[in-house]
């Protein structure tokens, strides 16, 4: 579902060049629970937005369900970004100026959706990440584990099959770390893809493999046994 | 050094009422290191914006150093804020557009400290988290982790005695994160008082002292042995 081929990234600032990505390759088949590791700065982030088709490879291919992403012009990349891919930011990226119910209705304006779906199918996701009472407040309004859960509510409602989640329990505590995990969990279960950056141990082993990126390249790729 | 009687902080939305702090009591002593832990929404940093005289209680009183801060008027709360306290953020709180090292200066600019000093003492807090070749990189420019180190030299750079940290290791892998523990550690045998909210034990266990949150509440107040 996803092939990476000898991707680079390269910032590019005045006479500076910040090689953020040096030749990544990788393969990750539908279904697959990916936690991606390693040391601050070493390109996670750029590498998933890359996959989130936020941002393009200054070198490489990347093949999205046989498709190659570089070659889709804009509507069709906001296409897929929409309906195949949901994606949870590590700054959590929410509107300041909107409520966390219609940040979460966000991606579904896009679609042919009733407002009612739209309202019904946001609060059902802010629900499932225990926020149904906060769904008025802005985001200035909530704590930072319930932004992040926000963003996390977000990046489910339209019904996405790839969730790419950077450090998505990075601002919660333990038992709703585990009440995340065990949603991502559930959505794997029924066939969804989740890539996740994280980096507690206790998080990556809820996943079937690991990823450790180390100065924009990979490192190890090993699988591990299902918690 | 920190006395809080009776802490409560209400929000008030429209006809709903929030009760972030509901009664909060504690003292800290100068030179001791705390790990503030609970549920996210508890109340952690809510009441680590109070300890920063950065919001005020709705009820109760906060002495710090002997002074009623609530008493002080607005310059004299800027002074206290500026000399005696090193605040991390939980979001960080970058001006975007200032780069790494801007930032890092700008605690810097209230005092009469001539333009050296404060870049070199910036540069400086810069190379103790790592940082030292990013310095020219706008926020945008520097990975999650890297932005959240930025804002811990920030608050290194007026050498406060009192160090405020809303999980500061939320973005950092284990290497990095021990790297910024041993940062507060230091400073902790200097004799400064370090308060940081975490919710990873492992991060708690640098602290001799944990304080446990619910539901706007402490839970728990209890020294551990020190790592
Ligand atoms: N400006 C505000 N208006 C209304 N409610 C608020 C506001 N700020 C915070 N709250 C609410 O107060 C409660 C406590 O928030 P706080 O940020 O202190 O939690 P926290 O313990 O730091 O959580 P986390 O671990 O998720 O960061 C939360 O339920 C939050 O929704
Ligand atoms: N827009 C940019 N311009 C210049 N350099 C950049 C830019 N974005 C990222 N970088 C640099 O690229 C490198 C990789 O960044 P990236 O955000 O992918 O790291 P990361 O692995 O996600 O780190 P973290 O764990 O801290 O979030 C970093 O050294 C960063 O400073
Ligand atoms: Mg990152
Ligand atoms: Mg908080």
């Amino acid at each position: 579902i996803i092939e990476v081929k000898n991707i680079h990234k390269t910032y590019i600032m005045g006479d500076v060049e910040v090689h953020a990505l040096r030749g990544v390759s990788l393969e990750i088949e539908q279904g697959e629970f990916v936690a991606i590791m390693g040391a601050s700065g070493s390109g996670k982030s750029t590498f998933m937005n890359i996959l989130g088709c936020l941002d393009v490879p200054s070198k490489g291919e990347y093949f999205l369900d046989g498709v190659e992403v570089g070659k889709l012009n804009k509507d069709e990349l906001a296409g897929i970004r929409n309906q195949k891919i949901g994606f949870v930011f590590q700054g959590f990226n929410l509107l300041s100026r909107t409520s966390a119910l219609e940040n979460v209705e966000l991606p579904m304006f896009y679609n042919n959706v009733t407002n009612t779906y739209r309202q019904e199918k946001a609060l059902e996701a802010l629900r499932i990440v225990g926020l149904a009472e906060r769904s008025h407040h802005m985001p200035n309004q909530l704590s930072g584990g319930q932004q992040q859960r926000v963003a996390i509510a977000r990046s489910l409602v339209n019904n996405p099959s790839i969730i790419l989640a950077d450090e998505p329990t990075g601002n919660l505590d333990s038992r709703t770390s585990i009440e995340v995990m065990e949603i991502f969990q559930q959505l794997n279960e029924k066939g969804i893809t989740i890539i996740l950056v994280t980096h507690e141990n206790d998080i990556a082993e809820y996943a079937t493999r690991n990823v450790i990126f180390k100065d924009g390249k990979i490192q190890k790729d090993f699988s591990v046994g299902k918690r």
